[in-house]
C-alpha cells in the first residue's frame, strides 16, 4: 500500500514527466528528475521503487511507462465525471481550467442558487444550470465527484445534499471543516498553504 | 534547519490550532490533533519537537504557545505585502478572500491590463489598477510577494518585470514551470493535485 504523502509526490512527478513527454523525452533520470523538483534523487527513486519503478543503470526511467504506472495507482486511468456547485469565481475558474480535464476530471456541470447566474454560458458545452436540478444531473450524467465553491455559510447543508444524492468524493474550497460520513471523502483546498510555504521559503532564504 | 514536508504539516497542524483556540480549547493532544487531521500522533510529536514543542503529559501541548512557535518558524508572526498581477477569476477571488489576510497576508493592490476592469472597485479597500503603474506600486507599498493570475502566454513576461521592481517570492498558479533567478522563491500553485490526492483515495477507499 502506498502512502498518502508517497501519492502526492507522484502526483508532482506526474506533471514533470507530461511535460518532458510532451517535448519528446523517452527517458528520465532521477538526478534530473530531482533538479527540476529540488528534491533529492534518493527520495524519487525510493517513491518508484513502490510499484517497481526502476530505472535502467545509464538510461533511467522510460516515461511513458511511469506516467501509465502512476495513471494506475492515481486512479487517473479513468475519466472521472464532477459537478461544480457554485458558479462563483472559483467555480467558473474551475470550470475554464484546462488542466482538470487534461488529468482525467471532466466537468459535466456547474450549477448555483442565483437567478441572474442560471442559464448563463460558460463556453460551448457548458452551461450554469439551477441547483435545485442537482439530484437528476448527479443521476443522469453519473457525477462521482463534487467541487464545493459556495459561501461558508451554506457549505454544510450543500454537503449534506450532495451526499444524500450519492457523491462519495468531495474537493472542498470552503474554509471550514465539513462533517461527512466516513465513506465520503473530502480532500480540503488550501490555497493559504501555499502562500505559508512561500513565506517558511522566503525566512529560510531556501532554495 | 526545518524540512519542507514538516514545514507544510506545521501549516496545517496551524490551521486546526487557529481554530481550536477560537472555540476556547487551551490546550490540545497529539492523538486529538490526529484524529482531526487523519495523521499518527507519533508523527504529529515528532514534527512538533523540531522546534522543541513538548507537550505535557496528561495535558498536551498549550494552543497558543504552539501558534506562536509555528508563526515564527513559517514566517507568518510579520505582515507581508501582497500584490496580485491579473484581477481575473482566481485574482478577484483571492482579492476577496479573508483566510489570506487572517494568516498574515495582506493584499496591497490588484492590477490589470484591461482597460474594462482597470478603476474597477473589488472592495472599500482595493481598487483595480493599470499594470503600468506596477513597478510604483510595488515600491511605494513595499510589496515583497507577487500573485501569478494572468494567462499562460504572457506569464513569463509578466514574472520578468516583477522580478525586474525588486520581488523576491512569487505565489504562481499559471500551469507552467517558469524561470526565475536563484534567489527568487516560485511557490506554484496545483489545484489539480487536490483532485488527484481524492481519485488516489477514492481508489483505494482510504479514510
Ligand atoms: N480554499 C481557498 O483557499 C479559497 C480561496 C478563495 C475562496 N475560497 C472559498 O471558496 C468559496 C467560493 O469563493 P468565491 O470567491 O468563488 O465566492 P463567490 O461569492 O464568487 O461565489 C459563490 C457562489 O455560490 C453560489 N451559491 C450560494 N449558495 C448556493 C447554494 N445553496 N447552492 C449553489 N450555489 C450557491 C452564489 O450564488 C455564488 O455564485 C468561498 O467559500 C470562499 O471562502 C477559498
Ligand atoms: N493552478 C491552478 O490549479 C489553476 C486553476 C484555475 C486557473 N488557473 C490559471 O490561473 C490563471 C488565471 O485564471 P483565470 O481563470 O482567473 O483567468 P482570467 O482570464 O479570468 O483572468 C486573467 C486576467 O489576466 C489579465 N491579464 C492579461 N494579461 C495581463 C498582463 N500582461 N498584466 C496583467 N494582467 C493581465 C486579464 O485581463 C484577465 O483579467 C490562468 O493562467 C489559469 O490557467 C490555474
Amino acid at each position: 500500500k502506498i502512502p498518502k504523502p508517497v501519492a502526492r509526490r507522484l502526483a508532482i512527478y506526474y506533471r514533470v514527466l507530461k511535460e518532458q513527454s510532451k517535448n519528446g523525452a523517452e527517458t528520465i533520470s532521477s538526478s534530473s528528475l530531482g533538479r527540476m523538483l529540488d528534491l533529492k534523487p534518493s527520495q524519487i527513486r525510493k517513491d518508484l521503487s513502490y510499484f517497481g519503478g526502476f530505472g535502467k543503470r545509464g538510461t533511467g526511467y522510460n516515461v511513458i511507462d511511469l506516467m501509465k504506472s502512476i495513471e494506475k495507482i492515481l486512479g487517473i486511468d479513468k475519466r472521472w465525471n464532477v459537478l461544480i456547485i457554485g458558479a462563483g469565481k472559483i467555480g467558473r475558474a474551475l470550470a475554464n481550467y484546462p488542466g482538470l480535464i487534461q488529468d482525467g476530471f471532466t466537468i459535466k456541470g456547474i450549477v448555483d442558487v442565483s437567478e441572474k447566474k442560471i442559464g448563463k454560458t460558460i463556453d460551448e458545452h457548458l452551461t450554469i444550470e439551477d441547483v435545485a436540478e442537482m439530484e437528476k444531473i448527479i443521476r443522469e450524467r453519473k457525477i462521482e465527484i463534487g467541487v464545493l465553491c459556495v459561501p461558508s455559510d451554506v457549505a454544510q447543508k450543500v454537503l449534506n445534499s450532495v451526499i444524500q444524492y450519492g457523491i462519495k468524493g468531495i474537493v472542498n474550497f470552503v474554509p471550514k471543516r465539513l462533517k461527512a460520513p466516513k465513506d465520503v471523502m473530502i480532500e480540503d483546498v488550501q490555497i493559504s498553504l501555499s502562500f505559508k510555504a512561500l513565506s517558511f521559503r522566503m525566512v529560510n532564504s531556501e532554495r
